[in-house]
């Protein structure tokens, strides 16, 4: 196995800030 | 007797002049602006006290104000500076500043150290790790077993803690990111480079009247 726990973390929705603009449009 | 109506500029709590909060950070004095101009949208789209609580939070990440995320919650906990359960607008300038591209990578490695230093001990522990990993488990409705769990986090930490003391101080994070860079990926967000031409629909006056 070759998988970094922080490589598995970032996919989280909560990294993603984008939606904090999208929602305001 | 002439009478003149004047209208009131009322700004919301903790305001700062744009000119400040862009001599602090990477924006300019009309990206600051624009963000000022999102910062009321998001801040009156349920509490309507011009300051971001975290349902606030939540709904303009998610569309949906109850739906809590660990990662998400980090990232609130850390934009309120002031540690007041909520974001001003001088918070929330500063804190998106770590997000712009032109910002030092050292400034984001810091950031993402608090980040996943889940309960600020100043080291991310081998338990903090595993916490995650499972949160994003949960998240995406992936399973992995216990035992692959296990493997990952113990790889990972063995990985990173170099002087294995068995947890991961911010010298041992710097290195790891600096042979990884993609871990900072989430560290930038390109379009704040120009918010005012990304987002022309936040490009409003400068002077605004919240009532």
């Amino acid at each position: 196995i070759n998988l970094n726990a922080f490589d598995i973390i970032s996919l989280s929705s909560g990294f993603d800030l984008s939606g904090l603009f999208e929602a305001s449009e | 007797m002439g009478c003149w109506l004047s209208k009131q500029v009322k700004h919301t709590p903790g305001y700062e002049e744009p000119a400040v909060l862009a001599a602090e950070t990477a924006f300019t004095v009309s990206e600051v602006e624009a963000l000022y101009e999102l910062f009321r949208k998001i801040s009156y789209s349920i509490f309507k006290d011009g300051l971001i609580h975290k349902e606030e939070f939540q709904l303009a990440l998610f569309k949906n104000s109850k739906k809590n995320n660990l990662f998400a919650d980090r990232i609130f906990d850390l934009f309120d500076l002031k540690r007041n359960g909520v974001i001003d607008f001088g918070e929330f300038v500063r804190s998106l500043s770590v997000f712009h591209p032109n910002t030092a990578q050292d400034e984001k490695i810091a950031f993402a150290f608090r980040l996943y230093d889940l309960r600020s001990t100043g080291f991310i522990e081998r338990e903090e790790l595993k916490e995650m990993v499972l949160a994003l488990l949960n998240e995406s409705e992936l399973c992995l077993s216990d035992d692959l769990v296990e493997t990952i986090v113990d790889q990972t930490c063995k990985l990173v803690d170099s002087n294995s003391d068995g947890k991961i101080d911010p010298i041992e994070w710097k290195e790891f990111v600096r042979k990884n860079p993609s871990l900072l990926k989430n560290m930038t967000l390109p379009y704040l480079k120009d918010i005012t031409m990304a987002f022309p629909s936040f490009v409003m006056s400068s002077e605004v009247d919240d009532e």
